[in-house]
Formats: structure tokens, sequence, C-alpha cells
């Protein structure tokens, strides 16, 4: 891990004299090269490194009799900074429903995250009614019913043949049931399938959701900023839910997606039950990725 | 040519740019570079722009590392061929079944479809769709099932009906779940007490998205299962899917499959060349 690398390193440099400004160098390739493997994007890192440095050059590191805990104690407090805010709540706003957009790339975890969004509500004393607007993929729309049964909760399918349809008619169902919540799941998509990204722009445009979430897979390396630039370019998505956090990928995708797009880090799913979805921490995260 | 002019500090940079950048991660893209930088090119000006011939030489090493003799044939080892599918939760198992079962089909072999995935929702609903596409039958039971009961029981069927492939669709798992791991080996374990030999192929389905994470995977899975190949799905975004080159390097698996697209027909034979060029392009 980071410190471990940086320790090694800081103590050749100590060994060879006085700590300088080269030495820091060095320690900034062994950062750039944790970061890289930990799938941050290669831009992305090239000016977090750039940023690390330029704190790191300072005299508390320099005079430092570990130089080495020092800098890592940068690098991690600017990850937690970049990643922003703990525990970001969903926009409402006196509408109801309330309605939740849920888009992303193919397999990422929408459907699933769809479920435990609803759980997470219903313990919130929320009533969602729960759409499905994936039309394409073979029983998507039978996964949404299953998980909705396991629920105890709605599952509107509407016309199964045209989401902008469907989420119209799943706005009228929550009124006309009392359902405050309406949680739209869509299907997976490329983010430069224009037909199907219009579709996306046709559904917002249509029932005006007060939240959009993108989801994306923890897993994801640099195509991470390509998807998400392109989600947010056309939808101004409100937050990120990063799923399958309960493997052993570093997640660098965390801070891809949040540098390009600037937007909150909202839930992270920990596993394939529908209650296994947490807040994000972003400690934790940083810890993960330099760990 | 010098390779000091070409190979300034600015192109080379951009070279690892653009190697990292389609996840090939720091280690390869090293050894990609440090092959250039030893690869001694013609001055002779027949042999074009320089820049070109570095790039040549980048897709043509990549190309190398990646080339198969046979990518997409099916080697007839046994009747049936028993092949295992694993891989990561939502990588794209249960399509490239479907996709896998039409390309048979259509080559004239007789199919058979078990749906071991007994876990997650509307997994069997899927996977029947899919083989109704294909045309061929496939075996399940209820959700809850156990997996390898499943697996045994199309074994049984796949053999009394005589027919040349059976593919095995599996649950998603992560690979670092110690417990989902012991119930993949318990699968395979199954199939070859029923049929020594099987699985004859393990195919770890991969999304091409996946970063350096995609290395730990096909490490776990080769451990708990062995993989004999791997099918590179997705690869229709904009993810190149470098991690394969690491893959072939460190553990000798070979791409066979690239999956490019959500509809039957959407797997080609890998095409070693055609990545290289995507990679570098
Ligand atoms: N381990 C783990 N698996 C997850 C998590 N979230 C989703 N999954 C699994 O990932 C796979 C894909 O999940 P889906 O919900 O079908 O993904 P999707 O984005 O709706 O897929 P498409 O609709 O095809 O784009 C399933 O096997 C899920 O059980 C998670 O947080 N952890
Ligand atoms: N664009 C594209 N999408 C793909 C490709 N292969 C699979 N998909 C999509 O990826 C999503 C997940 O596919 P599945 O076949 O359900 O993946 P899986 O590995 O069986 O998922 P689990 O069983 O939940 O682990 C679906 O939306 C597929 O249509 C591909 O080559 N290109
Ligand atoms: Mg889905
Ligand atoms: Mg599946």
């Amino acid at each position: 891990d980071l410190i471990q690398k940086l320790d090694a390193a800081f103590k050749r440099f100590r060994n060879a004299g006085k700590l300088n400004e080269k030495n820091i160098a060095e320690a900034m390739r062994d950062i750039r090269r944790v970061l890289l493997e930990a799938d941050v994007n290669y831009q992305v890192v090239k000016q977090f490194v750039a940023s690390v440095q330029e704190k790191a050059v300072g005299q508390e590191v320099l005079q430092s009799i570990t130089p080495g805990q020092q800098i890592v104690k940068i690098v991690h407090d600017e990850l937690v900074h970049l990643l922003g805010q703990a525990h970001v709540p969903l926009k409402w706003g006196g509408h109801v429903p309330s309605v939740i957009m849920i888009v992303g790339l193919q397999g990422s975890g929408k459907t699933t995250f769809t479920g435990k969004l609803a759980l997470f509500l219903r313990k919130q004393e929320h009533q969602p009614l729960l759409a499905a607007l994936d039309v394409y993929r073979p029983a998507a729309v039978e996964q949404l019913q299953t998980l909705g049964e396991s629920l105890g909760l709605p599952v509107f399918t509407g016309d199964r043949k045209s989401p902008v349809a469907i989420a119209e008619a799943a706005v009228r169902e929550a009124r006309k049931t009392h359902r405050d919540v309406l949680l739209l799941d869509t299907a997976g998509r490329l983010h430069i399938d224009q037909d199907m990204m219009d579709e996306l722009m046709s559904i917002r445009k249509t029932v005006k959701p007060q939240e959009i979430l993108f989801v994306a897979d923890s897993m994801t390396g640099q195509d991470a900023v390509r998807s998400a630039r392109e989600f947010m370019d056309r939808l101004d998505f409100d937050g990120i839910v990063l799923t399958k956090m309960d493997g052993d990928a570093k997640g660098g995708a965390a801070l891809s997606i949040r540098s390009i797009t600037g937007k909150p880090i909202k839930f992270i799913g920990t596993g394939e039950k529908l209650d296994q979805l947490e807040p994000f921490h972003p400690d934790r995260m940083a810890s993960r990725i330099i760990g | 040519f010098q390779n000091k002019t070409v190979l300034s500090d600015d192109m080379l940079e951009e070279i690892e740019a653009l190697l990292i950048e389609s996840d090939a991660g720091v280690e390869t893209s090293q050894s990609l570079i440090d092959a250039l930088k030893s690869h001694q090119f013609s001055s002779d000006t027949g042999s074009g722009q320089p820049e070109d011939q570095v790039m040549r030489f980048l897709k043509r090493t990549i190309q190398e590392m990646l080339k198969e003799d046979d990518p997409g044939s099916i080697r007839e080892t046994a009747r049936p061929l028993v092949m295992l599918v694993v891989g990561v939760n939502g990588s794209g198992k249960t399509t490239t079944i479907g996709k896998l079962a039409w390309n048979m089909k259509d080559s004239g072999r007789t199919v058979l479809v078990a749906g071991a995935d007994t876990f997650r929702a509307a997994a069997g609903e899927q996977l029947d769709v899919w083989a109704k596409r294909a045309g061929v039958d496939c075996i399940r039971q209820t959700t809850g099932a156990d997996p390898a009961s499943v697996a045994f029981d199309a074994l049984e069927a796949a053999v009394a009906r005589g027919v040349d492939v059976l593919l095995v669709d599996t649950a998603g798992r992560l690979h670092n779940k110690v417990n989902l791991m012991e119930e993949l080996k318990k699968i395979s374990r199954v199939l070859g007490k029923r049929l020594p030999g099987a699985p004859h192929e393990i195919v770890l389905v991969l999304d091409a998205t996946t970063g350096q994470n995609g290395l730990r995977q096909a490490e776990q899975f080769a451990r708990a299962v062995g993989v004999t190949q791997v099918a590179l799905t997705k690869l229709d975004g904009t993810a190149r899917g470098g991690i394969v080159l690491a893959i072939k390097n460190t553990l000798g698996i070979p791409v066979k499959w690239a999956g490019v697209g959500e509809g039957i027909g959407d797997l080609l034979p890998f095409d070693a060349e055609a990545f290289a060029e995507g990679m570098l392009g």
C-alpha cells in the first residue's frame, strides 16, 4: 500500500542525506503509480499529483522525521476533500410523487439498486412505487417485479413497450394510489448510443424527476470518465451510486467520476441483497483507493 | 532512425497515456514502452514516417501477444462438450450464452443450455428467453435450488440426448467471496464426476469496462476452477479492455470471443488485429 511504498522510498532518501524536492518528485511517482493501479483516470491522476506535490514541498514534510507518513496524510486528506461530502441526501421538493430516475451502463446494478432504494425509502416511512422502464432486456420487468414482490411494494409495468409512456403513466398511477415517491428503473445503455441517450432525455423532459442517479460499477477502469461525462452532459444527473463495493476493486473510478462531474456520491452498494445499501463515506473510500 | 529523435519524452508520454487509458495497466504499458525503446527501427525512407513505424510496431506487438490460431472455434474434445460460463456480477454471462448457443446451432451443432443461476431474481426467465431465441432447450429449476444439482441434471440430459454442446450459466459472483467460489468449485466437480474431463471449457466472461481488478478476477477464477478462455464483452462501447494483455501475459489465458452488442448475433471470434487497432486508435 501507499504508506509502505513511501516509507521505503523515504528510508532510501534519508540515508542519502537531506530530504529535498528531488526526493519529493520520486515520491510523487510512487503515488502516481498507486492511483493508476487503483483505476483513477490518467488525467485526473496528473492533476492530483501536481496538487499534492505543491503541498508536499512545504516545510512540514521537508523537516519531518517521517516524511513518508506526512505525504500519505496529504494524499489521504486531498482524496477525502475531492471525494466530497458524506451523507448527501436525496432531493425532494414538495412534488407528489417525487420522481427518482436511475440510469447507467449495462450491468452496473441499476435494477438491484432500485430495489435497495425502495427498501431504504420504505424504512423512512415513504410509500415507493417502482416502475419498470427497461422494455429491452429479457425478463428485466420480471426481475423488478420479483424484487418488488419480495418487498411487498407495487411495480408498475405499463404497456411494456414505450419507456416514456410508462414513465408518464407511472406518475399518474402513483398519484392515484397515493404513493409519494416513484422510482424509475431504466435499461442499461451505452453513452455513445444516440437513440438510447435521447430516450433518457425524453423521459426526463416528460416526467421532470427530482433526482437522477447515475449508477456505476466500482470496478470500472479508465472508461469511467467517458461514460460519466456523456451522461452528465446529457442529463446533468444529481448523484452517483457506486455498486459492488463488496468486491476487492480499489474503486479509483469514484475519484474519476467525481472529478469529472462534480456530483456527490450518494450511496454505495455492498452486496446483492436489498438491505446492502450504505451511505457514502469519503474517508473510507480514500483509504480504500490508496490502501 | 535514432530512437532518441523520434521517441521524444512527449511522444513516450502520449503513448503511455494511450496505453493506460485503454486499461493496459502501469506494468504492461511500461513493458510495451521498454520494448519500443529497445527496438531497432529502420532508417530507410521506404519504411514510412517514424511516428507511423512506432505505432505499427506497437500494434504488431499487441497483436502478437493476443493472437490465437483458432479464436471462436469450438474444439470437439468430447461429447457433449461442456462449457462452464463464469464471471462477476453483470459482466454479460447470460447474454453471452444466448449468443454462443445461437452461434453453435447456426454452425450445425445441437446445443443444450443449463440455468445454474438459481439465485438472482428472474435469472431463469432471462435465460429461457435467450434459449428460445437461439432455438435450443433450457434445463433449469426454481429459484433456490442447488446450482450443482441443476448442472448435474443438465449434463445427464445432455448425455441422454446426445447433444454436441452443453452451456452452463452460473450466477454472477465476486471472486473475493469464499463461499461463492466454493459453490463454483462444487459445480465444476459435480460436472467432472458425471463426465470425466468436464467442464472442458471454462469461459470467464469479462466486461471490457473493467479496470485492473479484471486481472485479479482472472487470477481468482483460474485458481478456483481453472479458466480456459475469456469472452470480452461490451466492446461496442468506448472501453478498450486492455486488461486482457496482462491476463494473457501473466496467466496465459487467451481471449476467444468479443461481445459487441446486446443482440443474439453480437458475438465475434476475437480478432487480435482489430483489438490492437482499437487500443491504439
Ligand atoms: N456483489 C454485488 N452484486 C451486485 C451489487 N449490485 C448489483 N449486483 C449484482 O450485479 C448484477 C447486475 O445487477 P442488475 O441490477 O441486473 O444490473 P442493471 O444495471 O440493472 O443491468 P442492466 O439492466 O442489464 O443494465 C446482478 O447479479 C446483481 O445481483 C452489489 O452492490 N454487490
Ligand atoms: N452493449 C453490450 N451490452 C452487453 C453485452 N453483453 C451483455 N450486455 C448487457 O449487459 C447486461 C448484463 O448482461 P447479463 O447477461 O445479464 O450479465 P450476467 O453476467 O449474466 O449478469 P448476472 O447473472 O447478474 O451476474 C445486459 O443489459 C446485457 O444486455 C455486449 O457485448 N455489449
Ligand atoms: Mg436492469
Ligand atoms: Mg446472468
